[in-house]
């Protein structure tokens, strides 16, 4: 995974 | 996605519904603090900046365009509409939400992943969702009568953010890199702001009482 994938939350 | 965050998404969304039916079919929003529904909508506004831009899921999408339209609606109620603005507490609802807005953003400014525009403002809106329940906790404590809904709509807020942690702790174990402490710790300052609601909400529900928050 990417370090800032993260936005896959709401 | 795992069991901790789409329990955590699920009460989200049935916080919305509980005070959508709420001001909807009762025509109320007594109890209801306008300043943390307009907070609430300037941090959907900033987060979700990339809906058109990033397509990560369809899951993904609709939930921000619900979480979008019913923030926008709910304050667009609560000002406009004939009935449910009768109701609102103006002169009880007195918290300055505005001040929280620029030092989150210079917040925002300070501390970030990465200095761009997109990044900033989703910053911002974590910072600013920490805070924004502070005005609609400030009512509670001033409303004599909380009912029902109005309780059940702040507990579930409380119970997505809670679910929300033990989401980003079973994703540290189980996805490499996983560390990002900017959201981790405005996520948990935003649960602990809940921590002395949640004590009395559990008192009153043990026994069988109204809930009333000391002042």
């Amino acid at each position: 995974a990417e370090p800032s994938d993260l936005k896959d939350e709401l | 996605m795992n069991i901790f965050r789409l329990a955590g998404d699920m009460t989200h969304l049935a916080s919305v519904l509980v005070l959508l039916l709420k001001i909807h079919t009762i025509k109320s929003c007594a109890g209801i603090s306008l300043k943390t529904q307009e907070l609430f909508a300037i941090v959907f506004a900033s987060r979700y900046l990339d809906i058109f831009t990033d397509f990560i899921s369809l899951y993904n999408t609709l939930m921000k365009l619900i979480f979008l339209g019913s923030s926008f609606s709910i304050v667009w109620y609560i000002r406009r509409h004939k009935l449910v603005r009768r109701s609102y507490d103006k002169d009880q609802d007195t918290f300055r939400h505005y001040f929280l807005l620029l030092p989150c953003f210079i917040l925002a400014l300070l501390i970030n992943e990465k200095f761009t525009f997109k990044e900033v403002m989703w910053t911002f809106s974590l910072y600013l969702e920490a805070v924004a329940i502070l005005p609609q906790l400030v009512l509670l404590q001033r409303t004599k009568n909380i009912d029902n809904l109005t309780g059940q709509y702040v507990f579930l807020l409380g119970a997505y953010r809670g679910l929300y942690i033990l989401n980003w702790i079973y994703r540290y174990f189980t996805e490499p890199h996983y560390v990002h402490w900017i959201p981790w710790i405005s996520g948990l300052v935003q649960t602990l702001l809940y921590a002395d609601f949640f004590y009395y909400y559990f008192e009153s529900w043990k026994n069988n009482k109204k809930l009333q928050l000391p002042a």
